[in-house]
């Protein structure tokens, strides 16, 4: 059965998108097959895998209302092994329409049934905001991976998203864990950044990835290629890092 | 009267937080009486103010419930003349608590009438999404100012925030203008920098700010001190632009 890991975090434009895409690719390159959920209305998985929008048929908002099974949904990539479940702009309707149906949470569960055997990893990339869509995921995950940019603003949203977590253990998802913190966007140059990830590795002891991913123009500019880095620039710094990444996760984090 | 500009994009992390502080803090430091209200569960906006949520009594959470008046939110901050109505973590519950409440997409409009002739400026802090609380900002506000990352992703979600404005002028707030579109973590030596540059002044033809905010690590630091950059240090790149801004702003875009 394969895992399912919700990378979620509140804050936004921390590099939840970003995970997803490269870890997801690394994962593959290394024979891994993966699964990328696009959950977020933005669509940004779906566009920085090079998935064009206009021509996805069957995307996650029909699966999340019933009106079709996953299995649909799934589209290749430009990496072999790494597929997609796109997400079109109508998922920004799914929070609202499905307020009053019962068991709303648990929607992605039940639909990943249909495909876990088929993957290692299903990688569920999380809107930057603690709603319906993300509270599916975390329901869904196996563990959740938290990705914290090196700046202020992440350190104070944490208390916030492990409170979330605790609640879906807690009524929803009593076997959810927590697969790793990733810090992101580090500039070593800056105290700040320094400041933080001292801050992070006091809160979270024992479970932040060595990784650390710098901020590299490089992981910026694939998405607009459709690429993952390991396709645009797999000697860049960016690139080092998630393939290290995906080595610690494969070995349990 | 004041006008009432809400700074929204449901693109994660773009500088929302950022440009409410320190235009705010420069229009106050030219003499304009200015509230900041953050309406974003965050409370980035608070905490980058230096307020301590631990110590707000009344929070724009109370206000949206019609539990308290807004004139009792109110605080003040480390700049004359820039006051703030803070968030608090229960913020989070307003919109699922507001889904079934008749007119729920005015109850910003209604609480600020009872301040609004007080200020020149009140600018509303949005949360990274489209959905009720930005709706609430979008229905109050005379205006729109959008921060725009000089990022691949940042385009991408552009239409659907257009989307929602244009529906929000149709629906419940006909005059709802377009203040201005400001660039922002603008990197001059990456490529990607300048043609999204290109693209967004192609796409909004002379509604973008001359004020151009660059990468300024300043900008970053200075939340952590609870300080607007104004204070903190008004000599950086950063602040010499946000002070530009404000006198944009102040001539009308
Ligand atoms: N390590 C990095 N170095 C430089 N740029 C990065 C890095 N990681 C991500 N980015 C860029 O920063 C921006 C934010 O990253 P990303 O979109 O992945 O964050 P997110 O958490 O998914 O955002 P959102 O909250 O909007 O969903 C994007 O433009 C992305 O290309
Ligand atoms: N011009 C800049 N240069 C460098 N860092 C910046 C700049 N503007 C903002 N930042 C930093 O980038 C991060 C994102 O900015 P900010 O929090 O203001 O964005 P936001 O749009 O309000 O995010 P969210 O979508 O989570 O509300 C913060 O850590 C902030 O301190
Ligand atoms: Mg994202
Ligand atoms: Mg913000």
């Amino acid at each position: 059965m394969g895992k399912v890991v919700a990378v979620a975090n509140q804050k936004g434009g921390v590099g939840k998108t970003t995970t997803v895409i490269n870890l997801g690719a690394y994962l593959a390159d290394a024979r891994r097959r993966v699964l990328a959920v696009d959950s977020d209305p933005q669509g940004n998985t779906t566009a920085g895998l090079g998935v064009d929008k206009a021509a996805v048929e069957t995307s996650i908002y029909q699966v999340l209302l019933e009106q079709a099974s996953i299995v649909d949904a799934v589209v290749p990539t430009a990496v072999a092994d790494l597929h997609l479940v796109p997400a079109t702009l109508d998922l920004a309707g799914a929070e609202i329409e499905l307020v009053g149906a019962v068991a709303r949470e648990t929607r992605l569960r039940q639909a990943l049934q249909a495909v876990r055997s088929r993957y290692d990893f299903l990688l569920v990339d999380c809107p930057p905001s603690l709603g319906l869509l993300t509270l599916n995921a975390l329901t869904a995950a196996d563990s959740v991976l938290i990705p914290i940019q090196c700046e202020y603003y992440a350190l104070e949203g944490l208390s916030q998203l492990m409170h979330t977590v605790r609640l879906v253990q807690k009524h929803l998802n009593p076997q959810l864990e927590l697969e790793g913190v990733l810090l992101t966007m580090f500039d070593g140059r800056t105290n700040l950044s320094i400041q933080v990830v001292d801050e992070v590795k006091r809160h979270f002891r024992g479970k932040v990835y060595q990784s650390v991913v710098p901020r590299n123009v490089r992981l910026a500019e694939a998405p607009s290629h459709g690429l993952p880095i390991l396709r645009y620039d797999p000697r860049s710094r960016g690139a080092e890092v998630y393939r290290e990444l995906a080595a610690e996760v494969m070995r349990g984090g």
